[in-house]
């Protein structure tokens, strides 16, 4: 009864709309810090390679391994960080 | 721990650094302080050490910047990238970038540093109450200037210390108008604007003229951010309007409505149905001491870790009483020891000459004409060099003076002369007692006056002056009526028309020599006048027509226009060893 109206939500001008899928956030962030490289991404089969760059930053980042995209690998995906990557040069 | 491939590690330890711009969010004091402590974390536990300069290109540069800031690796708005920095190296390796669109504190939400009013540059204290009224924010209530103010305790009303807040109206940063306040309406491309704008600019900076009309003038300065400017959005910086109106509603406050990921926010205008301006408002934000320790043990050699407490653990977490994790210790000192400074290399072959004829006999000079002659080419015979006698084996200077136009360079009891007027060789070590009898070993400051050739010198609270080799002294500093807020004199300048300036700590007394008794209305504060320059040089003399401050094995020089043209190192500019 608190809320008796419907919450509107608005797209905010000059905000980043983050319309990313859960799966695309994955792709763009372990590429950016050097869990796998977009030649991976693109001919490895898509679903091998996601799995074993998600080991890799679950172990970088002393998360639990599991392959997976769980909820704690996507809450360090939407973490504050810095900028530099976590592998490579 | 990791270091990049390589193990790519700077050459040298005397590293330097440089501050090329400031964020609105945070006092340009505030951020100083905390880069070098940000440094200081690491110079703690290797020889390196780390000095800010103000010109020149420096071996970490840092900048703040927002998206694309021109090396190729955009920021992403708020949150996510914080910062990031380049490994080791020439150009900008080495350098060190943070997310202007981040809004940065010390951690702990907003840092509002109060200029002027009467609490030295305390931070607001929120809430606060005035008149039987609570603010959480900065006001202009009470006055009529509209210069927003804040009490630094929790009630002014009680304790009545106040400070104002960043505002355009009371300064600007950078530009080219030394700090000067926006004038309003000013006008730009022959529009008039009556606040400050991004017009004119790509990255996002709200900038206003100081003078009527900038087309004409072209006189500038960045605008500080208010306690309750938005952070992102599309009017970083702008101030949030209380009441507005979204979707037909009032709100008197920051609000999520409208969001799903609860962040708080508001309009920048009255009506964010029509104009559609807004902004977060001021959270926590990100401690820029934090995230600059990180950032600097990248432009060290440092890679990422993956021991979640280590501060070079790359997601952001803010830690209240900070301590490096020894996994961040064992990784720099790896690359750099822990302490053990670079080994010394022998010193090249130095020629000296004999000792002068007295330096102090009023009107004497320290050169005579047979001395003159004597500037044949010197045979260089390499001659074993006692370091003790060395003075480019000095790592610093007890006091540091002009004298007749030589330079003279006292420590531990001995002192050495270097002519100021052409380039010629170290002359000593010479014995200060044999010169000036009854003078301590170790002085901290001495200056001769212009007029009547008289050398001052100082030690502690005592002072001694001599005409020639016959001593007044020592008679205490409270004599010249130099309080007891001065321990020692690190340093004189002398003024001209009989006036010469003491330093002690960060402030400084103006003494007329000849009534031998400080002027009225001092001391004052150092960085008042003389800023950029450190506030606890050990030596402060004037050479060559500017003032010097000397601290560790750098001098910052300065014009008589008090602009700092100038940092370089003691030992080969001034001592001009080799």
């Amino acid at each position: 009864p608190l809320q008796s109206k419907p919450q509107a939500v608005v797209t905010f001008p000059g905000e980043l709309l983050s319309t990313l899928s859960d799966r695309e956030l994955a792709e763009s962030y372990l590429q950016r810090f050097g869990y796998t490289t977009e030649m991976e991404v693109r001919t490895g089969s898509r679903h091998v390679s996601l799995a074993e760059a998600l080991r890799k930053m679950q172990k970088q980042l002393g998360l639990e391994v599991t392959g997976k995209l769980d909820a704690s690998t996507l809450e360090a995906m939407r973490a504050p960080r810095c900028g530099v990557p976590d592998v490579g040069t | 721990f990791l270091t990049f491939e390589g193990d790519l590690k700077w050459d040298h330890m005397d590293l330097t650094y440089r501050v090329m711009n400031y964020s609105p969010d945070l006092d340009r004091a505030v951020i100083d302080d905390a880069f070098k402590r940000a440094f200081k974390v690491w110079s703690d536990v290797t020889p390196l050490t780390f000095t800010q300069i103000y010109s020149g290109e420096a071996d970490i540069m840092i900048m703040f910047g927002s998206r694309e800031h021109g090396d190729g690796y955009p920021f992403d708005g708020k949150d996510g990238l914080l910062a990031h920095a380049f490994p080791p190296g020439q150009g900008i390796q080495g350098d060190a970038h943070f997310d202007d669109d981040e809004f940065w504190t010390l951690g702990n939400g907003l840092v509002v540093k109060t200029r002027h009013g009467n609490a030295n540059g305390a931070d607001c204290h929120f809430p606060f109450i005035f008149e039987g009224h609570s603010y959480s924010q900065c006001t202009t209530e009470g006055r009529t200037d509209g210069l927003p103010w804040c009490a630094t305790t929790a009630s002014y009303d009680r304790d009545k210390k106040y400070g104002f807040c960043p505002s355009e109206l009371l300064y600007t940063n950078g530009g080219n108008s030394n700090g000067s306040p926006c004038v309003f309406p000013f006008i730009f491309d022959g529009i008039s604007y009556d606040a400050c704008t991004t017009d004119g600019r790509s990255d996002g900076y709200r900038w206003c003229a100081t003078t009527t009309n900038f087309d004409q003038d072209k006189k500038y300065g960045f605008c500080p951010n208010r306690d309750t400017a938005v952070i992102g959005g599309n009017s970083q910086g702008d101030p949030c309007v209380f009441p507005f109106t979204f979707l037909g509603q009032t709100y008197s406050a920051c609000t999520s409505q409208g969001r799903q990921d609860g962040k708080l926010w508001c309009a920048t205008t009255s009506n964010y149905d029509t104009d559609k301006k807004w902004g977060f408002c001021p959270d926590r934000g990100y401690s820029i001491f934090l995230v600059a320790a990180h950032e600097f043990g990248h432009s060290l050699g440092l890679d990422h870790s993956s021991v979640r407490e280590a501060l070079m653990y790359p997601m952001y977490s803010y830690v209240q009483d900070f301590q490096l994790d020894p996994d961040d210790i064992q990784g720099i000192q790896y690359l750099y020891g822990r302490g053990s400074g670079p080994e010394p290399t022998a010193p090249a072959p130095v020629t000296t000459k004999e000792p002068q004829p007295l330096p102090t006999e009023a009107g004497s000079t320290s050169t005579t004409e047979e001395d003159e002659d004597e500037t044949s080419e010197p045979t260089i015979v390499p001659i074993p060099v006692d370091p003790s006698q060395d003075a480019c084996a000095e790592k610093n200077f007890d006091a540091i003076t002009e004298i007749n136009g030589d330079l003279y360079f006292f420590k531990d009891g001995k002192y050495w002369t270097r002519s100021s007027f052409w380039t010629s060789d170290i002359q000593g070590a010479f014995t200060v007692a044999d010169t000036w009898p009854g003078l301590p070993a170790v002085i901290d400051a001495a200056f001769q006056d212009v007029l009547t050739k008289r050398v001052f010198f100082f030690a502690g609270r005592l002072f001694w002056v001599f005409s020639g080799k016959s001593m007044l002294g020592p008679r205490r500093i409270e004599k010249l009526g130099i309080g007891k807020e001065a321990g020692r004199i690190s340093g004189a300048l002398q003024r001209g028309r009989g006036k010469v300036l003491l330093f002690s700590g960060e402030s400084y007394w103006r003494l007329d020599v000849k009534i031998q008794r400080v002027d009225k209305g001092y001391p004052r504060a150092t960085d008042d006048v003389f800023t950029g320059v450190p506030l606890d040089a050990r030596n402060v003399f004037l050479y060559q027509d500017n003032y010097h401050f000397c601290r560790g094995s750098f001098y910052w020089r300065m014009t008589p226009r008090y602009q700092v043209d100038r940092v370089g190192y003691v030992k080969y500019d001034i001592l001009q060893c080799p």
